[in-house]
């Protein structure tokens, strides 16, 4: 494993050790989208099936485990803690689910590398990942007061993928491994998404002003 | 040539 990827991996491991020292800290889930949460509860549930049929590494597995153990507790706070859910900001955490859902399934269906089960779920994954991050903005963009903590979690979250973008480039010129378009593609598509929040995060942080994002 | 993608990634 190169430094690109581990960076990426904890990167992503801290975003969500953020996220749930927020909720845990602060008994607060204010700011984030319950809709972005969900989406990525599908997503692992989705991509990480091959859990207990493929063996990769002891690492591997149990960073999927943490993944899926953690996405479904953060859920599970927003929705049923009794505290933490009334915090959530449920008249501004508007985008729909089916319409992330329903397109990359489709897509997953018509463009993939092999049709079977777990490769159709997997490249559904992938897609889906790439916009997960949407309903979770358009919240952000609608709020007047974004903590620091929910800023820094969603900076974490986008540069996750962006350090895999680097870890592909490596990978690609270190290892014999042919074009993998989906994944890529993805995930360029997954970074670029977060260039304007980059863009603003960056500023407000440089300029120690409080972070907020245009309308 | 590798035949399969890895998925060895997160």
């Amino acid at each position: 494993m190169n430094a690109f990827r581990l960076a990426g991996d904890m990167t992503h491991l801290l975003s969500i050790i953020l996220l749930l020292l927020k909720i845990r800290a602060t008994k607060s889930c204010a700011g984030i989208s319950l809709k972005t949460q969900e989406l990525y509860v599908i997503v692992f549930m989705s991509r990480y099936l091959d859990l207990f049929r493929t063996y990769y590494s002891l690492y591997n597995s149990l960073m999927k485990i943490i993944f899926l153990g953690t996405s479904m507790c953060i859920v599970w706070y927003m929705r049923s803690h009794k505290v933490v859910r009334q915090t959530y900001n449920n008249d501004e955490d508007t985008f729909r689910h089916f319409f992330l859902v329903l397109p990359c399934f489709v897509l997953a269906l018509l463009v993939h590398r092999n049709f079977t089960f777990i490769e159709i779920l997997w490249t559904f994954s992938l897609y889906l990942e790439s916009v997960a991050i949407l309903p979770q903005l358009v919240l952000l963009q609608k709020s007047s007061n974004i903590d620091n903590l929910t800023g820094t979690y969603v900076f974490l979250l986008g540069a996750y993928r962006g350090l895999y973008l680097f870890n592909w480039v490596y990978r690609f010129f270190t290892e014999n491994h042919r074009v993998r378009w989906i994944p890529w593609l993805s995930g360029l598509i997954q970074t670029a998404i977060y260039t304007d929040f980059f863009y603003y995060y960056i500023r407000s942080w440089k300029n120690r002003e409080k972070l907020k994002l245009p309308a | 040539e590798v035949l399969h993608e890895p998925k060895d990634e997160l």
